[in-house]
């Protein structure tokens, strides 16, 4: 009991000390906060994305967005360009920097993950953002592949296979909304890009990109509302 | 709606700021710096029915039924959320990918009387 005998105004019981009463409030923060994420407690930061990374990745997002919304053109795979929110239904961004996976002289493989708590929602769109550091004239052909996990998740099969004419340095911009939606409502959260030139001269990719210039994906996801019942 | 002050046991808005930094969680949460988890409380005798932060008519039109329906020995009503506002966050996920979501109905702006 407080103190003074002090009582709730509400409920007419002996009311909580300010302390104890804080500290409750700061709980039920916490878990409203976590369970409205679906998250079971709070991640642990292991890699902490560099502030440049992140704000160059930012500043990419809007330029393409400006673009589309200038030119809203269908993106490749031809799945429709998310334009107007759900109204009332979480949406979210995300953004997922890439991790080095295995490479030779002629290829390198960059992997993704996409959290579980992806796992029911709706992939609007998702685009991949290559940054190529090419030196010397001429144009560098590269292939770019999007590898997942087969169904038993022993080999990794293609899932698509793009060719690109590098000329410049520079940004460039992929869709694979097609490809981690597929990912994402199989379960998986690994998406691998592997990305091939042709000949012996060193990926145009590696080349002198570091810290802002590292690949990502950025992805737009719709919560799930449960179907409507047709009532007949 | 009324924001609570004093020691009114009316019904109002109390407001509590909960600083991600103080709470340790300023690491995985980017943006914003804290969460204003404002609730609810206090008293809705029969007379406080259905205000304040809706519509006037709508106080006038429960007193009315009240009377019509001769219900003097109603309880007293609820003091709930009458105006409420996403709560915006960018933060990291369990593999430090970095999520942009607003959450709905998270912050109380206004409290009144069923």
């Amino acid at each position: 009991a407080a103190p003074k005998e002090v009582w709730c105004p509400a409920c007419g019981l002996a009311a909580l000390t300010p302390t104890t009463q804080r500290d409750i409030l700061i709980a039920l923060a916490k878990q409203s906060i976590l369970s409205k994420l679906h998250l079971p407690d709070r991640p642990n930061i292991t890699q902490p994305t560099s502030r440049g990374a992140l704000l160059t990745a930012l500043r990419r997002m809007r330029a393409l967005r400006v673009d589309s919304a200038i030119s809203p053109g269908v993106p490749h795979d031809g799945s429709t360009p998310h334009l107007h929110p759900g109204m009332g239904v979480q949406e979210y961004e995300i953004l997922s920097f890439a991790e080095s996976g295995s490479s030779t002289s002629r290829s390198v493989r960059l992997h993704f993950r996409f959290t579980r708590e992806l796992a029911g929602t709706e992939i609007l769109q998702a685009t991949l953002y290559l940054f190529w550091a090419v030196s010397g004239p001429g144009t560098h052909p590269v292939t770019v592949r999007l590898l997942q996990p087969d169904p038993a998740g022993l080999n990794m099969t293609v899932a698509s296979e793009t060719r690109l004419e590098v000329q410049r340095a520079g940004w460039a911009t992929l869709d694979v909304g097609r490809s981690v939606q597929s990912l994402v409502g199989q379960g998986s959260q690994r998406l691998t890009v592997e990305l091939e030139v042709a000949e012996d001269s060193g990926s145009p990719l590696l080349a002198g990109h570091r810290g802002s210039h590292w690949p990502f994906v950025a992805a737009q996801a719709r919560a799930r509302t449960p179907h409507r019942v047709q009532r007949r | 709606g009324i924001d609570c002050s004093g020691d009114s046991h009316m019904c109002c808005r109390k407001e509590f700021f909960v600083d991600f930094k103080e709470i340790g969680w300023e690491d995985w949460i980017i943006q914003p710096e804290g969460y204003h988890m404002n609730y609810c409380a206090g008293l809705c005798p029969l007379h406080m029915a259905g205000i304040p932060g809706l519509a006037a008519s709508f106080h006038t039109a429960v007193l009315n039924l009240i009377k019509a329906n001769n219900a003097d020995a109603a309880v007293d009503s609820c003091c709930v959320p009458t105006q409420r506002r996403p709560l915006s966050l960018l933060y990291y996920d369990r593999d430090s990918n970095i999520v942009k979501t607003d959450i709905p109905d998270m912050i109380v702006d206004a409290c009144g009387c069923t």
